[in-house]
């Protein structure tokens, strides 16, 4: 019998236990975590770990969990989260258990500030999460002071705004008293749809150079790259939509993406390790892919999810 | 119509179209 390695799995709303075989793959290790939570849209997520140079790391599916420079504790520690991100979540997301990984995920995101939300948003947001969580407003069982244990807004909207903790408890209760007979896992969806709209949801940064050493981000999305300067990551300057890349490939820390139009020069620019570029380049391929599968008809598995959903 | 408002709502995120040689010539101005 070969030695069993403990692992634990954390996704937005649960601590998962397994034992695994050495030979067991990132793959196996993600589809026995998916069965457990009764996740089927898997495409969006992975498995996020640190690695043992102490950098966020996606699990490979094709190798060994073992083999993968996980740092070596016990147990081996991994995040079950959203890899990937719809473009448009009320068109997409179909279960409900995806729907509410996305919206912890992101009211995480935006909590942490994270994802950047102005503060009137940021009120609605909470309003929506106090209906997800609460239900509707109930004067006898919703008495005052029901919000003041409750992680509701970023704490930058707290610091920099007038307005004390009551008062904002106050403007999230008047919002909530709005959402009556609004179904929890409706308030999940109202407050992604919100969410979605902000710059910076469901973009992944990179710092990167361009040939003068000049320091910007880059952003990887649904959609395609972006360039942003460093101090504004709302605006991005520059953008690559997959429709005008013919390829993006990298040798070392020197990344290259090849436009549709061949006679246009290639766009190059620097990340600050050959790892960063891996990345870069895995979650372009992954991104691209979805992108592409939206544009082809559902697939059997979708169109049957889809039907009983509406059941 | 709700659909492609909601694709309209998403591309005002987006960096404003332009050719590749432009592209070329911000990115090296940074």
């Amino acid at each position: 019998m070969p030695k069993m390695v403990n692992v634990r799995v954390t996704t937005m709303d649960a601590e998962l236990e397994f034992s695994i075989l050495p030979s067991t793959t990132g793959k196996q290790l993600f589809d026995q975590v998916s069965r457990t939570v009764g996740l089927r849209e898997l495409w969006y997520f992975g498995l996020l770990f640190v690695n043992n140079k102490g950098f966020q790391t996606w699990l490979k599916f094709d190798k060994k969990v073992i083999s993968q420079e996980v740092k070596k504790e016990v147990p081996l520690q991994f995040r079950f989260r959203a890899k990937f991100y719809p473009e448009d979540v009320a068109e997409e997301l179909i279960q409900e258990v995806t729907q509410k990984l996305f919206f912890l995920q992101v009211k995480e995101d935006i909590l942490t500030d994270e994802v950047y939300c102005p503060p009137e948003s940021a009120v609605l947001l909470a309003s929506y999460s106090v209906q997800a969580k609460f239900g509707d407003f109930n004067k006898e069982t919703h008495q005052n002071g029901y919000l003041t244990n409750e992680r509701l807004l970023p704490k930058r909207v707290l610091d920099q705004h007038k307005l004390s903790k009551e008062q904002w408890e106050q403007r999230i209760q008047t919002w909530h008293e709005e959402h009556r007979a609004m179904l929890k896992e409706d308030a999940m969806l109202e407050y992604l749809k919100i969410a979605q709209d902000l710059e910076m949801y469901g973009v992944n940064f990179f710092d990167i150079k361009n040939r003068k050493g000049t320091e910007l981000w880059l952003g990887v999305d649904a959609l395609g790259l972006n360039i942003y300067e460093k101090g504004d990551r709302l605006t991005p300057k520059i953008g690559f939509p997959w429709s005008e890349i013919r390829n993006i490939s990298f040798n070392d820390k020197k990344f290259i993406i090849k436009p549709i139009d061949k006679k246009a020069p290639d766009f190059v620019f620097y990340a600050p390790r050959l790892g960063m570029n891996k990345r870069i380049l895995a979650l372009c391929m992954g991104n691209h892919e979805l992108y592409m599968k939206r544009r082809k008809p559902d697939t059997i598995e979708v169109q049957q999810m889809k039907t009983k959903a509406r059941e | 119509e709700a659909k492609e408002k909601a694709h309209a709502k998403r591309a005002k995120k987006r960096a404003p179209q332009m050719d590749w040689d432009k592209k070329h010539q911000l990115f090296s101005n940074f």
